[in-house]
């Protein structure tokens, strides 16, 4: 395994998305790691649509019946993974924009699919297959602990005590080696992580957060790839 | 003067508690001008005065939060961002949209391969 890894020097990340005032992280988280996936399959970076998963999935977790997922009031990346592979493929964003609302009818156009999923399997909570996952697959959806993203500015967090209860989707994209834990006095590596809540939020979107043998704040616990297989529009 | 303060936030109790002067606190944080900041940095208007007001009680103990965030944070950096003028629950009913479903997986859940990570 490489020390640095980031998919977005690779070209496989589209610019950081806003989801809004609506719980829908888990579209963005699963359709981050579909456009990875995508570009891996294709080499080319296409944006999907977030609103086709919150206005047109309806899938439930086989395990919980309740948790289904419905637009704004949340959903799983597995979910979408699994309506993905049903109705056949995603559309493009720009064909299917992002409203930020839900109980709109379903305008979902197969005609239009430009990308499918194959398959996907949820990874190990171990580090390192997380690390390995990454480099050879693309950007995971993970879930995450998002308690102290509300004040978080920059820099490498590693608090002292972070809950493991996830409540928030987002995008595993690649690891440093090099972030300066002062009080710990010693360099700290760390994951780096797309959210949605645009680019005036945190790292230009991004977060940071380290990476130990300790499950920081649940990250290592709901991790999951996609494989894409290269769809033409018809 | 001291307070001590321990957060409990859904069901989560910090075990850490910190001791901060309470006594110009206000004065420390300069709230209003963070205010003034914010609402200009993030176009925030509130209709009303009633409103407005609860969004500054909302905003100070968010200040406060910050700090305390950046005490037990301190690799990376906390302060304002456009959630400030937010409770912890609003923020976690209009941002946050995972179901949650605990540690477990589906029974049928496909796990990826292990991967060799040495050599």
């Amino acid at each position: 395994l490489p020390t640095e890894f980031d998919w977005r020097e690779q070209g496989a990340v589209t610019p950081v998305k806003n989801q809004g005032m609506c719980g829908s992280c888990w579209s963005f988280s699963a359709i981050g790691a579909l456009e990875g996936a995508h570009f891996l399959a294709t080499k080319e970076l296409v944006s999907l649509s977030e609103q086709q998963l919150v206005d047109c999935d309806h899938e439930c977790d086989p395990a919980q019946a309740n948790s289904c997922d419905s637009g704004c009031s949340g959903g799983l990346m597995n979910n979408a993974f699994e309506y993905a592979l049903k109705a056949g493929g995603l559309m493009k964003e720009e064909d299917y924009p992002y409203t930020g609302r839900d109980h709109t009818a379903c305008k979902f156009d197969k005609s239009k699919i430009v990308a499918s999923v194959s398959n996907f399997s949820v990874v190990s909570s171990d580090e390192d297959q997380i690390a390995a996952n990454l480099v050879q697959h693309g950007p995971l959806a993970i879930a995450i602990n998002a308690m102290w993203m509300q004040t978080y500015i920059g820099g490498v967090s590693c608090p002292y005590v972070c809950s493991k209860s996830q409540d928030h989707g987002v995008l595993l994209v690649g690891f440093g080696s090099s972030g300066y834990a002062p009080i710990r006095l010693k360099e700290k590596p760390y994951w780096i992580i797309k959210n949605s809540w645009g680019a005036m939020w945190g790292e230009h979107g991004y977060y940071k957060i380290c990476r130990g043998p300790h499950n920081m704040c649940g990250m290592d616990t709901m991790v999951s790839t996609v494989a894409a297989v290269h769809t033409s529009p018809k | 003067s001291t307070v001590i303060s321990g957060e409990v936030t859904d069901g989560f109790v910090n075990p850490i508690r910190q001791v901060v002067p309470e006594e110009n606190d206000e004065q420390l944080l300069n709230a209003e001008h963070h205010f003034t900041l914010f609402k200009s940095k993030y176009e925030k208007t509130y209709a009303t005065q009633v409103e407005h007001d609860h969004r500054f009680r909302v905003f100070k103990a968010n200040l406060r939060r910050a700090r305390r965030n950046q005490l037990l944070d301190p690799s990376a950096v906390h302060g304002v961002t456009q959630f400030s003028d937010l409770t912890p629950k609003e923020f976690r009913r209009k941002f946050l949209g995972l179901k949650r479903r605990g540690f477990r997986l589906p029974t049928d859940t496909q796990t990826a391969p292990i991967l060799p990570t040495s050599d």
